[in-house]
């Protein structure tokens, strides 16, 4: 009954904390000393590769880029089998990242990387 | 049931192309306590970097180097004295022993300072290329004064499969010519010309945006 669905969007959101526990794209700035390849790589200095994170709604807004199947999911979740899992909350569009690298034989290596930057998220 | 990785470990034969290149080319952190590159060829490539790309990484529209790839190699000189006078004369090869499989090759360039300036003089520059049986001989030197001071000249013809391992290259019988134009300054070497490969990545390489496929309005 989507009417009913639609009825429970409100509740559902005070439920989970309204938007902000909503499935999003999060800032996390790291530096490659934390993963331990500062002697690897002398640029950029900072990398953000941001993350998502948070609970997708019953209800998937088209925004979520979430396909027909993480729909259906979420109804098995919330009407069928609660053991079932609810959609995850992951990445859907990426941008690279350029980096400058030393390497063994005292080359320098500029290299551009796909997929480095999380852009978007998405429920699947 | 596994403990988490410490930072910097990997597993032995890593599948993704950035924990690959950390495996076999990164340098291990002895080597970079002994000292980072430094000097011309790395401010040149951090001069690159900053064209290609803003602060945080991201490639910068418009500014495309045409590759995602640019490899550095720089030159070992061979053994003898190379000032005569007020004339240098150094002959250089370029060795790359292992280029990846993954990584073809575009170009080539060779890129060198034409003109040094010294206290009270300066020092300038010319490239000999030698002959190849392939390529004639070719005296490289700039016909206008390039910007920041770099000339880059295209060498991908005379660069030559090596004997080693499959994949290396090497491009042999570059000889750098200098003369101080007047004054008496000391004698101060030229930095040595470095080669840029530019490759192309196959694993890691700028793909167009896969498009995102058609899907109907729920």
């Amino acid at each position: 009954d989507t009417g009913t669905l639609a009825h429970d969007l409100p509740s559902y959101l005070r439920e989970q904390g309204g938007e902000k526990s909503d499935c999003s794209l999060r800032p996390f700035p790291i530096s490659f000393a934390q993963l331990g390849w500062d002697h690897w790589i002398i640029a950029p200095h900072r990398y953000n590769p941001r993350y998502c994170k948070g609970i997708c709604p019953r209800l998937l807004r088209y925004d979520y880029h979430a396909p027909n199947h993480a729909v259906v999911q979420s109804f098995v979740h919330q009407l069928v089998d609660a053991n079932v899992p609810r959609p995850s909350c992951v990445p859907y569009r990426y941008s690279p990242i350029s980096v400058l690298m030393i390497e063994r034989d005292g080359g320098i290596l500029y290299k551009e990387y796909e997929n480095m930057i999380a852009e978007s998220c998405t429920c699947r | 049931n596994q403990s988490p990785l410490p930072p910097g470990s990997l597993p032995a034969i890593p599948s993704l192309p950035l924990l690959r290149a950390l495996r076999v080319r990164a340098p291990g952190s002895q080597a970079w306590q002994a000292g980072p590159a430094s000097g011309q060829p790395l401010r040149y490539m951090l001069n690159l970097y900053r064209r290609a790309a803003d602060r945080d990484g991201r490639p910068r529209r418009g500014h495309s180097l045409g590759t995602n790839t640019i490899r550095l190699v720089q030159a070992s000189a061979h053994e003898g004295q190379p000032w005569a006078g007020r004339w240098y004369v150094q002959p250089l090869t370029y060795r790359l022993e292992s280029q990846p499989k993954a990584e073809h090759l575009l170009r080539a360039t060779v890129v060198y300072l034409p003109s040094l300036p010294l206290l009270r003089s300066h020092l300038l520059c010319t490239l000999e290329l030698a002959a190849t049986s392939k390529t004639p001989g070719a005296l490289l030197s700039p016909a206008t004064r390039p910007r920041h001071g770099w000339a880059e000249a295209d060498v991908t013809p005379y660069l030559m499969p090596g004997n080693g391992s499959m994949g290396s290259l090497v491009l042999r019988h570059v000889c750098v010519h200098a003369g101080r134009a007047r004054g008496h300054d000391a004698l101060v070497a030229p930095s040595h010309p470095f080669l840029l490969l530019y490759l192309n990545d196959t694993r890691a390489g700028l793909a167009p945006p896969v498009a995102e496929p058609h899907r109907h309005r729920r």
